[in-house]
């Protein structure tokens, strides 16, 4: 049975989408079988795998909002065994027009929910806020993982974080669990960057993933491709982690 | 008689609080009257100029779901001539709660018109969203000033932000214009700074700012000390980048 896992932070530009494209990468390269499903109205997880969305006339947004089945729209990628449900600007206006649907929260849940079985994990990438596309997300997960840019405004974004996973956990999904917390655009020469991962560490003990995400120019430039980085440049320190962090997650069971 | 301006992209992390605060920062160091309106429920503009936002009982959230004025919430701050209208985690619940709300587009700009005549300038920092956060910004603006990060997946988000102002030009505020594009974060010596710089100019034309701000340790440093740069480190690269574009800002005039 496969695992739901939501890579969420509101907090904007802490790595979420390079993360989520590149830990399932990694992971269908150690033989697993990976959906991501952008649910991000910015379809950067589709054009970072590669995936040309202007020419996609549907996406994860007719899953929500017209009841289409996932099966009809999940496209391969370059990378065996991995695979995407992509998102084009149509998302952008589902944050709206979910508000007004029965069950709204429970859409994304009820959709993947045969998907489960198919794959070992589904990786979805949140949009950097907390309205309903996130909420769905965190409604579907069987877990959390939380990019943390080492830099001060990151650390601030974490309390309303917690908050909204709170009360998702008290209302629609009891079972929600933190799969872990990844320090993302770590510089080991700046005092800044050694600060938060104390105060991350502090806070979060043994859930701070040992792999800290280096600064890569890399994984900047490996998007403009449409290339995950181990397709980009397998002999980055950017690849080098992200393969760290797929073996901390296969071990996290 | 004021001007706001609107700060906004909803690509995360690409800036807009730096700018909002570094740029009225030193718009108020020149002289110039400067009212920030923190419209981010992450608040990261509030304790970027040093507020202690704990300790705040109200904020920018009560003007627009309790109708509170506008006067009563101003704080000032440490460089005489900018105050600010700050955000708590309450505002959090606005995107929500404003979807009931009669002429619910419209209650920034009714709540800010009467603060026009006491300042030059009117910064509002946006979530990266479109919600309806950002729409009352949108529409209580005279025009926006749109940061991008010199990096691949800022770029995607431009087509999505630019159509939606477009629907806001064309239903809640027809004279919207734009104040400029800002390069942010820009690293001359790698190439994908270089190509994004090229694609934005040929689309923004005379309306990308001369000024580059470029990458800048302090500039991340500062908000840990709710310090803007120019009373954190006034030789660093990133405070003489933050007063070129004020100066640009002052001669467009
Ligand atoms: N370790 C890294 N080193 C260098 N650049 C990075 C690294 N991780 C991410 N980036 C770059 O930083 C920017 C922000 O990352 P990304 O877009 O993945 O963040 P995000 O959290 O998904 O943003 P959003 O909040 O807009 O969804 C991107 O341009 C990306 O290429
Ligand atoms: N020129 C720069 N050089 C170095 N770091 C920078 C620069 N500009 C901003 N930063 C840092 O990059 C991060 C993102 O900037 P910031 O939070 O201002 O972006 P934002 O667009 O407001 O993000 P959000 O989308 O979450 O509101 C912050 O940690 C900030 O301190
Ligand atoms: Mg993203
Ligand atoms: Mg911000």
């Amino acid at each position: 049975m496969g695992r739901i896992i939501a890579v969420t932070n509101q907090k904007g530009g802490v790595a979420k989408t390079t993360t989520t494209v590149n830990l399932s990468a990694c992971l269908a390269s150690m033989g697993k079988k990976v959906l991501i499903v952008d649910s991000d109205p910015q379809g950067n997880a589709t054009s970072g795998i590669g995936i040309q969305k202007y020419e996609l006339t549907e996406c994860y947004y007719d899953v929500l909002i017209n009841d289409e089945s996932v099966d009809a729209l999940i496209l391969p990628t370059l990378i065996p065994g991995l695979e995407i449900l992509p998102a084009t600007l149509q998302l952008a206006g589902a944050e709206v027009e979910l508000v007004g649907k029965k069950e709204r929260e429970y859409l994304a849940k009820k959709a993947l929910l045969s998907q489960k079985d198919r794959y070992d994990y589904i990786l979805m990438d949140c949009p950097p806020s907390l309205g309903l596309l996130t909420i769905n997300a965190l409604t579907a997960a069987d877990s959390y993982l939380i990019p943390v840019q080492a830099e001060y405004y990151a650390l601030e974004g974490l309390t309303l974080l917690l908050k909204t996973i709170d009360s998702i956990k008290r209302s629609s999904n009891p079972g929600l669990r933190l799969e872990g917390v990844l320090l993302t655009m770590y510089d080991r020469r700046t005092n800044l960057s050694n600060q938060v991962e104390d105060e991350v560490r502090a806070y979060f003990k043994d859930k701070l993933y040992q792999t800290l995400i280096p600064k890569n120019i890399k994984l900047a430039e490996a998007p403009s491709f449409g290339l995950p980085i181990c397709l980009y440049d397998k002999t980055s320190t950017g690849c080098e982690a992200y393969d760290s962090l797929a073996k901390e997650v296969l071990n996290h069971g």
